[in-house]
């Protein structure tokens, strides 16, 4: 069996909302450490990984691994329906695999709702990726920036053009654009440490200098979630795509995979 | 004239 619960509003349900404009449908495996979610967007950009940590929710329980598809925009709009203060339970049992069950119970306890999601098959999501710490060693520069800062860019550069230029060297991280209409180029002097404040932008790993083009509908996209937490990283590298990263407590994350844009 | 790659190009599906 597997059941979570957690209070209406919290980050599961945030991120699940900021993710819909990409993503239909998603697979979902839960073990005894978390729940995880991969997804496609349908134009196959962009790859979305991330990982809840058991801790992150009000009550988890997970018996038994086990992976399902879910239509996410289904299951959001759902969750929609509960009221503030609701308590809401997703479970799984395994006599019934066919369908989740949702629950919203009220804070005084005197109304329950249960709905009931079918599963639908989401194997085409489920990509093959490296161990983590093993994909990030390759990437050229990394560098993290708060998160408000990275949407107001991608919304100032998404003025002008459809497109995105960011270039990372020692001295300056870029954002440009240039359109019928002119040009925009928003640069930032970065702090160098491993240890990046919250308030400023930091390169924490250089290994030379490195710039990809991105469609901005995508990055607005990733900014979009990114806007739930404070921080968020930034890898580039010529040999994969672009990784935007915001960490969800200790051992938890978000990962946008996003393909950059090359020229023929 | 730039082409958009996609995710496929460096992830292989499982």
């Amino acid at each position: 069996m597997f059941e979570l619960t957690m209070a209406k509003g919290s980050i599961l349900q945030g991120v699940l909302e900021a993710i819909l404009d990409l993503v239909n449908v998603a697979n979902v495996d839960c073990s005894s450490k978390g729940f995880s979610l991969q997804a496609l967007d349908t134009e196959h950009v962009v790859f979305l990984s991330l990982f809840f940590p058991s801790e992150v929710f009000r009550s988890y329980r997970c018996d038994e691994d086990c992976s399902m598809g879910i239509a996410i925009a289904d299951m959001v709009d759902l969750l929609r329906a509960s009221n503030d203060g609701d308590i809401i339970t997703i479970k799984v049992t395994d006599q019934n695999f066919e369908d989740i069950t949702i629950t919203f119970e009220s804070p005084d306890k005197t109304k329950t709702t249960d709905m009931d999601l079918q599963l639908v098959d989401a194997r085409s999501h489920r990509l093959k990726i490296s161990e983590w710490h093993d994909m990030e060693s390759e990437y050229q520069a990394i560098f993290c920036m708060p998160s408000a800062q990275f949407m107001l860019n991608c919304k100032s550069l998404s003025v002008i053009d459809d497109d995105v230029v960011i270039r990372v060297n020692e001295e300056v991280i870029s954002f440009s654009t240039k359109g019928k209409s002119g040009c925009v180029n928003i640069s930032h002097v970065p702090n160098k440490t491993d240890n990046p404040e919250k308030a400023s932008v930091t390169l924490t790993h250089m290994r030379g200098p490195v710039s990809l083009t991105l469609n901005l509908r995508y990055m607005k996209s990733c900014a979009k979630v990114s806007t739930l937490f404070d921080q968020v990283k930034i890898g580039l590298s010529t040999k994969l795509p672009l990784m935007v990263e915001c960490k969800i407590a200790e051992k938890g994350y978000i990962r946008y995979f996003v393909a950059p844009k090359i020229t023929e | 004239p730039c082409i958009q790659k996609r995710i496929i190009h460096y992830f292989s599906k499982k």
